[in-house]
């Protein structure tokens, strides 16, 4: 199963996660 | 009679032969195209087609009925036990952490946790809707999205048409965004939970849904293995896609089913019904573009990490 999300965000918007890495609910996937 | 024997005979022998000659014929043309253009190796259309016409709703449905079975008490720390050491099932943070308290291998699966071992980011913008693995994670760009490292496909594939704007150009990106002042961008995220993983979900933000679109398509395995070969594989599963706004504009989320997992539950609709029977259909979904959908209530509002819904076994 797999959750896709898809979102307008300020062009300043920042991911902090690498692809292949472990999630979990909760933890910051990006920052304005 | 004879010669009609002879042919029948003729026909069961070699046309086996003759598709694995054909398959591995097309294998080998479009692996020398990849690797010409340097492109990830996907799959072919006769490959996509073949792929798709195997009975993988059947396969679910029928693992869904048995996962749902009784099982007795004495065999739950040996099943749930394997099951655990083969997918990494983490019981420390589960809320019954004692094996015996599940009474079937659906209600395992779908495990609630212990309060406080997931606690939220405040200072994100966007927290993790759920335990797994970034596949992919970017811009969506040209009305492209990736689904992995150079595999794309089409946003108004996955969420459908834009049809609550009036301001329609044929700009489908330009559409769906709510400002169109240059300062946004579209960009997407895609987690993929493995068959260990804590099978709920969660809101990743503050926001206000305002439709659900349901996809009824095929229940093909999202494996990442899978997901890099098949190209269209989120545009091709059956999923439930909610749309709305958050505070910086367009929010979708989308959950897509899987072969064995394609029971999507969200708990405040109780509308949705996913992994429906279609008879013993053994070919791809013809309607698989073709969705249902319903308009939210606009006193629904999902708050930071509230819990949304889970993945039913089946």
């Amino acid at each position: 199963s797999t959750i896709v999300l898809l979102f307008e965000a300020p062009k300043n918007f920042k991911f902090t996660i690498k692809t292949g890495q472990k999630v979990k609910v909760g933890e910051s996937l990006g920052v304005l | 009679h004879s010669a009609w024997t002879k042919w029948t005979g003729f026909l069961l022998r070699w046309t086996p032969v003759g598709i694995c000659l054909f398959g591995v014929i097309d294998w080998q043309l479009h692996k020398q195209k990849s690797e010409r253009e340097s492109l990830p190796r996907t799959a072919s259309s006769f490959q996509s087609k073949v792929y798709c016409s195997l009975p993988l709703r059947i396969i679910s449905r029928c693992w869904g009925w048995l996962a749902a079975c009784y099982v007795p008490v004495s065999l739950r720390p040996y099943i749930y036990g394997w099951y655990s050491n083969a997918f990494g099932v983490n019981m420390e943070e589960a809320l019954y952490p004692d094996y015996k308290y599940y009474n079937s291998l659906a209600a395992f699966f779908t495990r609630p946790l212990r309060e406080g071992v997931r606690p939220i980011d405040n200072r994100a913008a966007i927290v993790s809707p759920a335990d797994g693995r970034v596949l992919h994670f970017g811009s969506a760009q040209n009305k492209l999205i990736e689904e992995v490292k150079g595999v794309n496909y089409s946003v108004s594939s996955f969420l459908g048409p834009v049809t609550w704007h009036k301001r329609l150009n044929g700009n489908f990106e330009e559409e769906l965004k709510e400002i169109n002042d240059g300062s946004t961008e579209l960009f997407q995220c895609v987690i993929y939970l493995a068959p260990g993983d804590y099978h709920r979900f969660h809101s990743p933000a503050e926001w206000q849904p305002k439709l659900r679109r349901h996809f009824v398509g095929e229940l093909l395995s999202v494996n990442p293995r899978i997901v890099n070969w098949l190209p269209d594989l989120f545009c091709l599963n059956e999923r439930a896609v909610y749309m709305g706004k958050w505070e910086h504009g367009f929010f979708s989320y989308a959950a897509v089913g899987a072969t064995n997992v394609g029971s999507v539950q969200i708990y405040m609709d109780d509308d949705l019904k996913t992994n429906r029977w279609m008879g013993l259909q053994l070919g791809a979904h013809k309607d698989r573009h073709i969705y249902d959908e319903i308009e939210l209530s606009n006193k629904t509002h999902f708050g930071r990490g509230e819990m949304l819904g889970q993945f039913n076994m089946g």
